[in-house]
């Protein structure tokens, strides 16, 4: 554990809570991608289902019970509780284009062929793309709530500290994992255009809208 | 035995 790691699982963990505090607040899901809360929650599934078989902290499996719990919060305030006021027309993105290659993938690029491995794998794989119906549904409305902004830079920050964090390990411990390195630079780019409207509109008090 | 890979991060 180094602090990159940490304040990356802080913004992580304060950007899951902040989309139910939200939700939750507002009574809504207005604006929020059911397919990627969707999406993210098979990434936690498929990845965190070591918790039954490798043991690493307490600190490690309480905060993988409290994302799983979280998703699938989430998805019960969306697709049941606040179902009305979820925005579908708008949340248009196919995820199978993302799940069907980031599952072949995983069969492709893997570091040892076991069911676990395969899963942790696309799990990794499939996480660097689960944003995409998300920014792909604020183009299409071409706004973002600020709170959903702020949620949006949280969750865009987590991986970019983790490359800070692989960084360091590189360093401290010689720890050296292609698959998530890769992965995460993919995920943290996707964020890009988005960090840059965040820092340029929504830290100076504006609302997110494009052009 | 069967490679287990301890994956140590969230």
């Amino acid at each position: 554990m180094n602090i990159f790691r940490l304040c990356g699982d802080l913004s992580h963990l304060l950007a899951i809570l902040l989309l139910l505090f939200k939700i939750w607040k507002t009574r809504s899901c207005a604006g929020i991608s059911g397919k990627t809360q969707l999406l993210f929650t098979i990434v936690y599934t498929a990845r965190y289902l070591d918790l039954f078989t490798s043991f690493v902290s307490v600190y490690n499996s309480v905060m993988k019970i409290v994302f799983l719990t979280a998703s699938y919060g989430t998805l019960y305030l969306m697709f049941y509780k606040f179902k009305p006021t979820y925005d579908h027309n708008h949340d248009s993105f196919r995820i199978l284009y993302l799940i069907v290659p980031a599952l072949v993938l995983s069969f492709i690029i893997v570091h040892v062929y076991t069911v676990m491995e395969i899963l942790w794998t696309f799990s990794i794989y499939l996480e660097a793309v689960a944003i995409m119906p998300q920014l792909f549904m604020v183009s299409r409305t071409g706004e973002a709530e600020t709170i959903t902004s702020h949620y949006l830079f949280a969750l865009g920050s987590y991986r970019a500290l983790y490359i800070l964090n692989w960084i360091y390990r590189y360093y401290t411990e010689d720890f050296l994992d292609w698959i998530t390195i890769m992965a995460g630079i993919v995920q943290t780019i996707l964020y890009c255009d988005f960090f840059y409207l965040y820092i340029t509109k929504v830290l100076k008090g504006k609302r997110l809208s494009l052009p | 035995g069967e490679a287990i890979m301890k994956h140590d991060e969230l």
